[in-house]
């Protein structure tokens, strides 16, 4: 999508370290928040990880006392403007004994245009450090919180973002076109050419404020909570006898090590 | 121990991340689904066709799946999801583990990719072209493997049919992977970051072409 593009564009300039992860649409964006709680399911693959998922809780819904979240910092604005103008031609030639030719030519041309705003938001590690000093885990454990426990599911927590400032209207122009001709052999002698060409357009508005990538830590919730700045692969949210994680097929559940463990 | 045993874990990880890992891992999934007779075979590709275009659809499939895995009865539901369900239940309404399992599995490579690639896969299931596009993916993975270098890989013209393009399926498939497919000299420039994604439209198109017809 538009959308999707901009984003990998933007993080990819700003972001060479890849740490941050870009959000897959524009729909989604409001739920990747500094604070907002995200779960993920454990990976049943070596190659590839699952997406985070918005569980529609924030960090203040599941700490007491109910207080606001505290403010974030944030960083003086980047301007990024990309123009893309790209050709593209290609030719093809089919030739199957007994059956005929086919050949054709294909010329396409691309182009889009993007001026953003963006900011980094983030929380600063001092603040994770009061909040887990200050202020507890609310009891009875949130609703949301138990079913991601029963699932085995890991939850993290939004902890700095790539900030859209001013709305933007992107458009892309896909342009086409092609040529092309066959002949078949047999009783009847079959020839024929053909040219078309294909023009398309797509804008999309990104308003002020969309999160187009984010940074997480990973939430450790037992029997308090803390949390992972530098999330770890082995490292499990929930370490509960309630905990029903898949691994893979056949596998066991990985043993967890827990940072008082270290 | 714990610590060496977590660094030797690590240090398999590094080298089963290659093609032959991916292969063995796929297979593994895709080996649960060997015994399952034409007709559930059929009834399930058609069920993914539908739900692959409908990405509510494709969400409440994952949930009801993942409840079912975690011990939980399945109730029967309407459209193509209680029709892929009703192929993995038995008549307990238990999920039959061997056969979920591998559904879960492909549910979740899906949900690595993005929205414009599942209406892309269900076009290439309709076209009756998942084995071409299997194959193209599979001969990029194994030709750029082990993936850590950025580097051009040539396609097997064969493959790429009459209409490789910036339209054509399986161009927009690499490209949303984060490749960039070549059209005059038939290639793609391997990126090392697409490999997640790649991975997972590999493991897609192979469980999907373990359920297709010969």
């Amino acid at each position: 999508s538009a959308f999707e593009r901009v984003v990998k564009s933007v993080v990819q300039e700003l972001d060479h370290s890849q740490e941050l992860t870009p959000v897959n649409s524009l729909w989604s964006s409001a739920g990747f928040q500094p604070y907002c709680l995200l779960g993920r399911r454990p990976s049943s693959s070596w190659f590839w990880r699952p997406r985070y998922k918005c569980v529609s809780l924030s960090l203040r819904d599941i700490l007491e006392p109910d207080a606001p979240e505290p403010a974030v910092e944030q960083d003086s604005p980047f301007h990024f403007h990309e123009t893309m103008d790209g050709q593209l031609k290609g030719s093809v030639k089919l030739a199957v004994p007994g059956q005929g030719k086919i050949s054709g030519k294909a010329a396409g041309s691309s182009s889009s245009s993007a001026s953003v705003n963006v900011c980094m938001l983030r929380v600063a590690p001092s603040t994770w450090e009061a909040m887990r000093r200050e202020r507890r885990l609310r009891k009875p454990e949130h609703k949301i919180l138990q079913q991601l426990r029963h699932r085995g599911d890991d939850v993290f927590v939004v902890t700095e973002v790539l900030q859209m400032q001013k709305e933007v209207e992107i458009t892309q122009t896909h342009k086409q076109e092609g040529s092309g001709q066959f002949a078949l052999p047999g009783a009847i002698c079959l020839q024929g050419k053909g040219q078309g060409h294909m023009s398309r357009k797509k804008t999309v508005t990104i308003p002020s404020g969309t999160i187009l990538a984010f940074r997480v830590a990973q939430l450790i919730i037992d029997p308090d909570w803390d949390i992972l700045l530098f999330p770890n692969k082995k490292q499990r949210t929930f370490s509960g006898p309630l905990q029903a994680g898949r691994t893979g097929p056949g596998s066991q559940p990985e043993p967890s090590l827990r940072v008082s463990d270290q | 121990l714990k610590f060496l045993s977590d660094g030797l874990m690590e240090d398999q990880l590094e080298t089963t991340e290659d093609f032959q890992g991916l292969q063995l891992e796929v297979g593994a999934w895709a080996a649960g689904l060997e015994g399952l007779s034409e007709e559930p075979c059929g009834q399930l590709l058609g069920g993914l066709g539908q739900v692959l275009q409908d990405e509510h659809a494709l969400e409440a499939l994952e949930e009801l799946l993942e409840r079912g895995l975690c011990g939980g009865q399945v109730e029967p539901q309407d459209g193509p999801v209680g029709a892929i369900l009703e192929c993995l239940v038995l008549p307990s309404r238990q999920l039959e583990e061997e056969l979920a399992g591998p559904v879960s599995y492909l549910l979740g490579a899906l949900a690595v990719l993005s929205e414009t690639q599942h209406v892309l896969l269900a076009e290439v299931l309709e076209m009756g072209a998942l084995s071409e596009v299997f194959r193209l993916v599979r001969s990029l993975l194994e030709q750029s493997s082990p993936w850590q270098e950025r580097r051009a890989v040539s396609l097997p013209p064969e493959l790429l049919g009459s209409s490789w393009g910036a339209e054509a399926p399986s161009w927009v498939l690499l490209e949303e992977c984060g490749l960039a497919p070549q059209a005059g000299d038939p290639q793609v420039c391997w990126e090392p970051e697409a490999r997640c994604c790649t991975s997972a439209l590999y493991a897609c198109l192979a469980l999907l072409s373990k359920l297709s017809p010969p």
